[in-house]
């Protein structure tokens, strides 16, 4: 059985891409097979691991000229599913459509065979972040230990909410991961520690250090644990691939 | 007469509310009247400068239910134009409209008295992007030195031309500014060099170091200069406003 995890933080920079590639490479490392899906228009997933393919992406496959299979491409283990920038044009046009959230759910129920499905979404809540959630199982949250990251959380459990009730009655939150933790920095102890008292969710207790090898390897189009797997960037994700696989 | 500065950058979390609100406070220090519209659904900069206000946002003057004159408020010296996160149902609705790019320029042409008006946007290029980009007669954008952040540069600048193409002849792109800058990151140095051998647009002299004071700030509800101003922060964005004005 498939599980669909949605990658999701409107906030931006908060380690999405980052997150997606790093945690779906070390589940593969596990023995799992893992498709990822670039659903951001800025497609960073399709570069970070030299994937990008202007003519199959995820574009053509929401406006139908190409089947999900026409544009997977497998590399060092993982198996992608590009994106590419007229995902914008495509969000514009399927906000028009009756059923727009349910577009992702019908084209993933044509894959066949993977352990994880992985979903880098947007830096936003709208409808391309909704296919996500609807298709998904579980929800992912990557998150920076800054004052402002803290404001969104109760937007994300808000979305989240709407969708079960609409369209997903089985979408749960499968918790948060603290990303770009910086040790040195007494402000991201401090929100740490606040973020602990005041949040409910799940915190996973694998957290990712801030380590500039995971900043570097996109532009090998590696994952970290390809480009230098005695990295801290690289045993981290190992680790919270261990722990979710087990919760 | 008033200059309208559009802050964007599609790539999550590279400044662009941090660069708005201390620019702006800079600006404002050296005499000039400055309003602030928060266009980013997550409000940000509201937050950061306590002033959110649930029933006096800019989604109230979208829909046509208050004017901008009822919901700007003075703080510090700043004038800001609150929003909120009812701005993602907004442009979801603009989408449909004929004309959905003016709106904000009908808007604005009602405000007067103004020396700069600064608009923070979305991480996206999407209709409120466009919105600020029709209203501005000049483009900033905060960038930091990381790989992902270089594949977003083709964009923003296809999008400009677009909107100047289509609505905006006089829009100019005003420079790119170097944000959170890690003098010890060997990477940083990389990509900075990388910048100023490829790109053609300006990149202004002064840049903005990376200090945990401007990620503090926003919990206090102020700008970086009344915050701390003595820190590396105030000090480099009172340099970037002095060159702003200038260039
Ligand atoms: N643990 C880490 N240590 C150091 N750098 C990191 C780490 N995680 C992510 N980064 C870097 O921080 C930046 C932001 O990360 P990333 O692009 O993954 O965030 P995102 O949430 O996907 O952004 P967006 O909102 O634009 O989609 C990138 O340049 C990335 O290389
Ligand atoms: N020079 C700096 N030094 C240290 N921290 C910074 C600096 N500039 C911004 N930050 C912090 O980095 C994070 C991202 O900055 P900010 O929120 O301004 O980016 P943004 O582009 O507006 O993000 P979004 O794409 O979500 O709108 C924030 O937590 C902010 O406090
Ligand atoms: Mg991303
Ligand atoms: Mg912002």
């Amino acid at each position: 059985k498939t599980i669909t995890v949605a990658v999701i933080n409107q906030k931006g920079g908060t380690g999405k891409t980052t997150t997606t590639i790093n945690l779906g490479s070390a589940l593969s490392k596990l023995g799992h097979k893992v498709l990822l899906l670039d659903l951001d228009p800025q497609s960073n997933l399709s570069y970070s691991l030299a994937a990008s393919d202007p003519d199959n992406t995820l574009a053509e496959v929401f406006l139908g000229s190409k089947s999900i299979q026409d544009i997977i491409v497998e590399k060092d283990g993982l198996w992608i599913a590009p994106g590419s920038n007229e995902l914008v044009d495509i969000e514009i046009s399927l906000v028009q459509q009756p059923e727009r959230e349910l577009f992702l759910k019908k084209i993933l129920a044509q894959v066949k065979g993977f352990d994880y499905i992985l979903i880098d979404c947007p830096p936003s809540l709208s409808v391309l972040t909704l296919n996500a959630l609807t298709a998904a199982q579980e929800v992912l949250i990557p998150l920076q230990m800054e004052v402002l990251t803290l404001q969104g959380l109760d937007q994300i459990m808000r979305t989240v909410q709407k969708v079960r009730k609409a369209f997903n009655p089985k979408l749960k939150i499968k918790g948060i991961v603290v990303v770009m933790f910086d040790v040195r920095r007494k402000l991201s102890q401090e929100v740490l520690e606040y973020l602990q008292e005041n949040v409910k969710e799940k915190i996973f207790r694998s957290y990712i250090r801030l380590n500039v090898k995971l900043a570097e390897a996109p532009s090998f189009g590696k994952s970290v644990l390809d480009y230098e797997p005695a990295s801290n960037g690289a045993k981290d994700y190992k680790a919270l691939a261990e722990e979710f696989v087990e919760s």
